[in-house]
């Protein structure tokens, strides 16, 4: 949340409250990083080890030690825990911040969130849908968004990985011209995407 | 997924206060019926909505089993039709069949055209009032109700839900060139359309009393139990300790509630 401690619901409120995790997450060392996004990568695959991963680190806010996980999510948690086995909470925060958002989506977005680290594509589909969600505003309200075609060279339609991502979301898409039907009820799967793909492709430096 | 399309669906038709929470795969739809106990978790984001987590309880775990089951009112059930004309799905009616009347799923009027049934069981407040004074809090506290306790989270009851009451197929395609589409049981009817080339199909079949959508209350258990429909930000099912007070919280909560009202008064 950001210092003055107002947030808008629109997209300007979104970039805000992104940024301020997003900024945390800058001064981790680069190491650091590549550790965690490697962890990362082999929770999305596991949606235990993801939900496992939540609980420890919840419990880890509420000031107790953390017990050691196995797995991938045990490679994330070492990287965020002092020698004494609490939480550092720089470090844990804004991961909570983001595993938050990476549990409001759907499996399938998951493993599509994997292939796009693994190709190095998160910007560019971070651009598209921060382009929906800027044009879709008011929120409340059901529109129809066309897409900038600019933002579609790497394929738009039923199989493509920009596609699939938006349609489960809860939104309903055509191929041409390119364009999103808005629903209010996808706010926050939409929001939340745009939130994971902004702090993996910090965290990736892409 | 297809599941989560068909959640959407129905409470866009049946739900325009907004305040029914969708579930969100079908693994966890029996988690979610009348009485399962549940538990919040908070939303990292203004943004994103927070998540209701069964924990395996019901209200009936922690209360003391001597008086008759309670009942469950019945709503609907609704019936909603789904009409695809081509690649985009343009309309969805609703009605309100009679009251126990099995309609079960019905291909409507051609091949492009399908329906499907929900209904509602919900706990009347009257039935939350003669369990909630006819039974008391089991002794000791369940296992899992004291760990909620010592984390100091919420703890939430289910009271109404809307369920599925037959079988319900529901198949997405993707086409190689055109839309995406998805529709209850309808996919072969598509096909014979003519319209598009189909690349991909996927049925899931989600089964007859499914729970597709909740609403929730707010357990408060202090000296008695009791049940907030509409709760305010500052209720809380566990008293917190009192500040200042390093002795380890009473178990007994009768006792509990009467240290929480000495600090109140005080």
């Amino acid at each position: 949340v950001p210092a003055n401690g107002t947030v808008t619901e629109d997209f300007q409120g979104l970039r805000t409250e992104v940024e301020a995790v997003s900024k945390e997450l800058a001064l981790m060392d680069g190491q650091l990083c590549q550790l965690l996004l490697e962890g990362l990568e082999g929770v999305l695959r596991d949606q235990l080890a993801l939900q496992a991963l939540e609980e420890a680190l919840e419990q880890g806010l509420s000031s107790e030690p953390v017990e050691p996980l196995g797995g991938p999510a045990g490679a994330v948690l070492e990287c965020l825990v002092s020698p004494s086995r609490m939480l550092v909470l720089e470090l844990a925060v804004p991961f909570v911040y983001l595993l938050g958002a990476l549990n409001t989506l759907s499996k399938v977005q998951h493993q599509l969130l994997v292939e796009a680290m693994e190709l190095k594509t998160l910007s560019r589909q971070l651009d598209l849908v921060g382009s929906l969600l800027e044009k879709s505003a008011p929120w409340q309200k059901r529109s129809t968004v066309s897409l900038p075609p600019e933002l579609l060279k790497s394929g738009w339609g039923g199989e493509t990985p920009a596609w699939v991502l938006l349609e489960e979301c809860g939104l309903e898409l055509r191929e041409d011209p390119p364009h999103v039907h808005w629903e209010p009820q996808a706010q926050g799967h939409a929001c939340a995407l745009y939130a994971s793909l902004t702090l993996l492709s910090d965290l990736s430096r892409e | 997924s297809a599941f989560e399309w068909l959640v959407r669906r129905v409470i866009q038709e049946l739900d325009h206060g907004g305040d029914l929470i969708p579930v969100t795969s079908l693994q966890s739809s029996t988690g979610f019926k009348p009485y399962c106990l549940l538990v919040r978790k908070p939303a990292s984001s203004w943004f994103w909505k927070p998540r209701y987590k069964h924990v395996n309880l019901s209200i009936k775990d922690i209360l003391e089993p001597d008086a008759p089951e309670p009942v469950l009112q019945h709503g609907g059930p609704f019936h909603i039709r789904d009409t695809v004309d081509g690649q985009l799905r343009t309309s969805m009616e609703v009605a309100a069949t009679g009251q126990g009347k099995v309609a079960g799923r019905v291909l409507v009027s051609d091949s492009s055209s399908t329906s499907l049934n929900v209904f509602s069981l919900s706990v009347g407040p009257n039935t939350w009032q003669a369990l909630l004074q006819e039974r008391r809090l089991r002794q000791p506290e369940h296992g899992i109700l004291q760990q909620l306790r010592h984390r100091g989270d919420n703890v939430y009851v289910v009271t109404e839900v809307l369920q599925t009451q037959k079988d319900v197929e529901v198949t997405r395609t993707r086409r190689r060139e055109g839309s995406g589409l998805i529709s209850l049981a309808g996919a072969m009817c598509l096909q014979g359309t003519g319209q598009g080339h189909l690349s991909q199909k996927k049925t899931v079949t989600i089964p007859s009393g499914s729970v597709l959508a909740f609403r929730v209350a707010l357990l408060v258990i202090h000296s008695n139990l009791e049940v907030i429909l509409f709760p305010d930000k500052k209720q809380k099912t566990f008293q917190p300790p009192p500040t200042g007070d390093s002795r380890e919280p009473p178990t007994d909560i009768s006792m509990k509630g009467c240290i929480s009202n000495f600090w109140t008064d005080a």
